[in-house]
């Protein structure tokens, strides 16, 4: 995955990801694709969760899948989870659950919690550093005024980071894959240095939802493992997503 | 560094609004009724979408198959995993068995399905 959330020179926050998912769940050769990134694609859609026929919030979402990946609570907050992968990873939680220690959070619950619950940037953010897990993660999230947007990286027992956006200081976008920002990523799976350069290039002047589309869908942000590109503008309450296909010479994630 | 990325490519441009070959198609939207009780929240979404939902956990199965051969795993996910969903808080038990009912798959493949990401963290 890769996730973004940007600060316009106004102070208007943007908030987009691809989604990636289906890695090492088999090779269609025919197609030259992963087969569970290509059944995936119909399942995704948005949903808008509504209570006395208004919206509370709205996410992008796979049918079936009862957590939130991606999703707007209009005029408040942003918020995306990428995948953490870790030796101390979701099965050491779903075990210790089994046996009976249930102090965590799964994290797609967690993140439902928040979009459906939350009232304020800050009081998600909170809950999203301090709620126990049981499987690691990356939760990015932007708000609605100059300076709300993070990156906080999660261990099932704590917070390791958290990457603030600071506009001022030149830190106007923050982008996460699924490495941790004070680590190189992986040679083989650097799609951190691309999204920094084409954001880099566009400048904070040029931001808005068609020029991260634009950075969203330069291989290898965009693989053979994008499912969605989903585009977020929390002042306006504006959610869009598209599915994606990488076709050609694309990197297989 | 993208020149020496043998997938990379420069920046694109004016992709937006998205058309042609990376774009495969818009994304439907459903309303979420929290009104309604949580196990029936998910009958309409799950009406239109449960053979596609059927495939991709049929998928699922079978790469579980080709690990485990014995066909365990799969037993483990028919069996085990359906008594998890006793210990999944409220609403999210609910809606799971929601989902079940409404898409007439098995209730330990709909909480393999909504446990994925946990797994797929090593």
């Amino acid at each position: 995955c890769t996730s973004i959330v940007a600060e316009d020179k106004s102070g208007k926050l943007y908030h987009a990801r691809n989604l990636d998912f289906g890695l090492f769940l088999g090779w269609d050769i025919k197609n030259s694709s992963w087969i569970i990134t290509q059944e995936l694609k119909p399942l995704v859609v948005t949903l808008d969760f509504q209570r006395n026929n208004k919206t509370v919030f709205k996410s992008t979402n796979f049918a079936g899948y009862v957590g939130m990946v991606s999703g707007i609570k209009p005029g408040i907050f942003t918020l995306t989870m990428n995948e953490r992968f870790s030796l101390d990873g979701g099965y050491i939680g779903i075990f210790e659950w089994i046996l009976g220690r249930r102090d965590g959070m799964w994290m797609g619950f967690l993140t439902r919690t928040v979009l459906e619950n939350g009232t304020s940037y800050q009081e998600a953010k909170d809950q999203l550093v301090k709620t126990r897990l049981l499987a690691p993660a990356y939760f990015i999230l932007g708000g609605n005024k100059s300076g709300e947007g993070c990156v906080i990286t999660r261990s099932r027992q704590a917070a390791l980071d958290i990457w603030d956006l600071d506009a001022n200081g030149g830190t106007w976008y923050v982008v996460e894959t699924n490495y941790d920002r004070w680590k190189a990523p992986l040679v083989l799976d650097d799609r951190r240095t691309p999204a920094m350069k084409c954001m880099n290039q566009t400048k904070q002047e040029n931001i808005s939802l068609p020029t991260i589309y634009d950075v969203l869908s330069t291989k290898p942000i965009l693989n053979k493992l994008t499912v969605c590109t989903t585009l977020m503008e929390v002042s306006e309450g504006r959610s869009e997503s598209y599915l994606r296909e990488c076709i050609g010479s694309c990197s297989p994630w | 560094v993208l020149a020496e990325d043998p997938f990379g490519e420069d920046c694109r441009s004016k992709t937006y609004p998205p058309a042609g070959p990376t774009f495969k198609g818009t994304v439907p939207t459903y309303i979420i009724n929290l009104d309604l009780p949580p196990s029936r929240r998910w009958d309409k979404l799950l009406s239109d979408k449960k053979i596609e939902l059927k495939t991709v956990i049929q998928s699922i199965k079978n790469i579980a198959n080709a690990f485990v051969p014995s066909g365990k795993a799969v037993e483990i996910v028919d069996t085990k995993l359906v008594r998890l969903i006793s210990t999944l808080p409220y609403p999210f038990n609910e809606e799971l068995k929601g989902i079940a009912n409404a898409s007439g798959i098995p209730l330990g493949e709909i909480v393999l399905f909504n446990i994925f990401y946990e797994i797929f963290t090593v």
